[in-house]
């Protein structure tokens, strides 16, 4: 399928395309084949495993001396795109990009009762950047019938930083307490998903179809 | 054979000896852990155990525990402690002493900074290879990201980002630093 099929307008709830019947239990099946599944777009992503090196390095050569400058470095970026299935471990942190031409459609599955949650059965979001909480407060104010759970999701829905004292934080970053307090993300509305200008700018290595086309433009 | 193993484990171990300090920074304090695969009978009992001590006005780094819940005691000194969660306050602020217990649950992160007469403590636990993710210094999640992440995620310079991500050298236990601003803005 080419990228100019992905047109996903509006998502709908689905019923099982076939349903199996057991003597101690019934089985489900969702078609595949269905446009909302297929159309899942590409992205990039992040995932901050803590005591794994900064493998993915770039560096800039100064055009005087010839030498070279060490510009970023960062863990491993991982490309996925329709189709594939990411597993992250509890606990860690992750980020992810649509560099893509179509929207960017994720499921997730949280899995509460894995062997490393000690805490309750409730699915918590910890975001390290963002805000989103005043995008759900306006939710709130549209509708009543999910007060419960809106103000649940208010309430997860800050940046950790949030919390903890602004000059702590500058100082355990070694940085001014006016870069800490954007940390904090106080007066940021964007969300939790926002839009990068010109597009994410990072060190990855290129997928196997933007290589073979390098190599095919480099070739004899 | 599992009756032999048994007898002949090691039940006992010192954490508390400097010279066995896993982490160390001389102008901030050490680290000490002790987990299964140091003192394996602690498989059994799924737990681990950590010392920290800080020097004056020195500062642990910011960080969450993936998989454990930790229970931190005070054996000297005092030290502000602020644990948080996933909506805006923090769900404990204040000064420890002496004697004095903390529990900070799983997933919630916390940072640790002495007064001056310093701040030691054990943590116990709940995981026999208890894991920890900082969110400052060399080890760090912001580290692990990329710059760009950083700018468009906070809305800040590239410089920024940059001091975000290199300012702090340190590992995980970090010395006073009186001129930051400085060293920031320069």
């Amino acid at each position: 399928r080419g990228q100019s099929e992905c047109r996903v307008q509006s998502l709908s709830a689905l019923e099982p395309a076939r349903r199996i019947e057991s003597e101690a239990g019934v089985t489900e099946f969702w078609d595949e084949s269905n446009e909302q599944f297929q159309c899942a777009g590409r992205g990039i992503q992040g995932t901050m495993i803590p005591g794994c090196p900064e493998t993915f390095q770039s560096f800039q050569q100064s055009q005087e001396g010839g030498s070279t400058r060490f510009n970023d470095h960062h863990q491993k970026i991982q490309s996925y795109r329709q189709g594939d299935i990411i597993a992250l471990p509890a606990g860690v942190a992750h980020w992810c990009y649509n560099d893509g031409e179509t929207p960017l459609v994720a499921v997730s599955v949280l899995d509460t009762s894995n062997y490393a949650n000690q805490l309750d059965q409730n699915p918590r979001k910890f975001y390290l950047a963002g805000n989103p909480r005043q995008q759900q407060q306006q939710q709130q104010e549209s509708g009543s019938s999910y007060h419960h759970q809106q103000t649940q999701q208010q309430r997860s829905g800050n940046n950790i930083f949030n919390g903890f004292d602004v000059n702590i934080l500058a100082e355990a970053f070694g940085v001014s307490t006016e870069t800490a307090r954007k940390l904090q993300s106080e007066n940021d509305n964007r969300g939790n998903i926002v839009h990068v200008k010109n597009g994410l700018q990072v060190i990855r290595p290129p997928r196997l179809e933007e290589e073979e086309r390098q190599q095919e433009v480099r070739g004899n | 054979g599992l009756e032999e193993t048994i007898c002949t484990t090691r039940l006992r171990d010192n954490i508390a000896d400097p010279s066995r300090a896993d982490m160390y920074n001389p102008k901030g304090g050490r680290i000490t852990s002790l987990n299964s695969q140091k003192l394996p009978i602690l498989s059994y009992l799924q737990l681990s155990a950590e010392r920290g001590v800080l020097y004056r006005n020195a500062i642990m780094a910011p960080h969450w525990n993936l998989n454990a819940h930790s229970v931190i005691y005070v054996t000297r000194g005092n030290g502000r402690i602020q644990v948080v969660g996933n909506y805006k306050q923090a769900v404990f602020d204040g000064e420890l002493h002496q004697g004095q217990l903390l529990i900070v649950p799983q997933n919630f992160a916390v940072v640790k900074q002495a007064g001056n007469d310093g701040f030691e403590w054990v943590a116990f636990k709940t995981n026999d290879n208890a894991m920890s993710s900082p969110l400052a210094g060399r080890f760090s999640v912001i580290r692990g990201m990329p710059e760009e992440v950083l700018v468009n995620a906070y809305r800040i310079s590239r410089a920024d980002a940059r001091n975000l991500k290199y300012n702090r050298e340190e590992m995980v236990v970090f010395g006073p630093q009186s001129g930051s601003q400085e060293r920031a803005s320069a």
